[in-house]
């Protein structure tokens, strides 16, 4: 699923937003 | 004292979470409610977004704008961040278009059926262009019934994520952790509910059924649109929505 979902599981892993 | 309450701070983180990621607050939607584009600008709008697609990629831009926001929200939400990958993701797929909608009713205007839109509040005839009207008629009785309920800021931070922390989605790795942290979240939304008197409000929310079947048209309106304009993919739509949607 992160594979198939890279945008989304890129903003839930950046603690900077 | 009652600060202090577990409940009452998870109430607190929810109303924060969500405050912090509102596009607009609800005190300047609430002084713009009535500065509707003229019959002028609409036909400006509708001749600007004649090209094919152009009006559905405006709107897609707007919704990822607003996904992104929804995402942001349920990283605050407490507990969120500590489920699975899989399921941050299975939850955020499956729900955040419906805690869009949810939302929507903020931006709203049930007295004359307007929707705040790129600076000002529209009627459904500004959307004509994306060519499914009945669609976007549907998602504006659903923003209307949720408007006649008049929720305060509070109730519609528990709304929007009771609608992303749902344990019944498919797909879930740990559906009991999603299932304890939705336990929770109904908890402190009852207490509250409770404390202001509001009880009566859990009964007359609109189903999920509905929500679900906004999404499921969503869909089935994008599917039809590209295979009727079949080049307009993959540069047209943001990544994001692309991700989710297609």
């Amino acid at each position: 699923l992160k594979e198939k979902h890279k945008i989304l599981h890129r903003l839930l892993q950046d603690s900077s937003s | 004292k009652h600060d202090s309450s577990p409940m009452e701070q998870l109430t607190q983180k929810v109303l924060r979470s969500y405050q912090e990621t509102c596009q607009l607050g609800s005190e300047e939607l609430q002084l713009r409610r009535w500065d509707t584009f003229s019959r002028e600008e609409i036909c400006t709008y509708q001749r600007q977004a004649r090209p094919p697609g152009k009006m559905w990629q405006r709107c897609a831009g707007r919704l990822t704008e607003a996904i992104q926001l929804v995402v942001e929200f349920a990283k605050r939400l407490p507990g969120f961040l500590e489920l699975c990958q899989n399921d941050q993701i299975v939850l955020l797929k499956a729900g955040a278009l419906e805690v869009v909608l949810v939302q929507m009713c903020r931006a709203f205007n049930g007295e004359n059926r307007t929707v705040f839109f790129e600076g000002k509040y529209a009627s459904a005839e500004l959307f004509r262009a994306l060519g499914c009207h009945e669609f976007i008629s549907s998602i504006f009785d659903f923003a209307q019934s949720l408007c006649a309920l008049h929720c305060s800021e509070s109730e519609v931070a528990f709304l929007c994520a009771l609608v992303l922390v749902n344990a019944n989605r498919r797909w879930l790795q740990d559906q009991l952790q999603v299932a304890r942290l939705q336990g929770q979240l109904e908890v402190a939304f009852r207490l509250l509910l409770r404390r202001t008197q509001r009880e009566e409000l859990l009964p007359r929310l609109p189903p999920q059924a509905r929500l679900r079947a906004l999404c499921s048209q969503h869909l089935e309106q994008l599917q039809a649109f590209l295979r009727l304009h079949p080049g307009l993919l993959p540069s047209a739509f943001p990544p994001l929505y692309r991700e989710l949607f297609t």
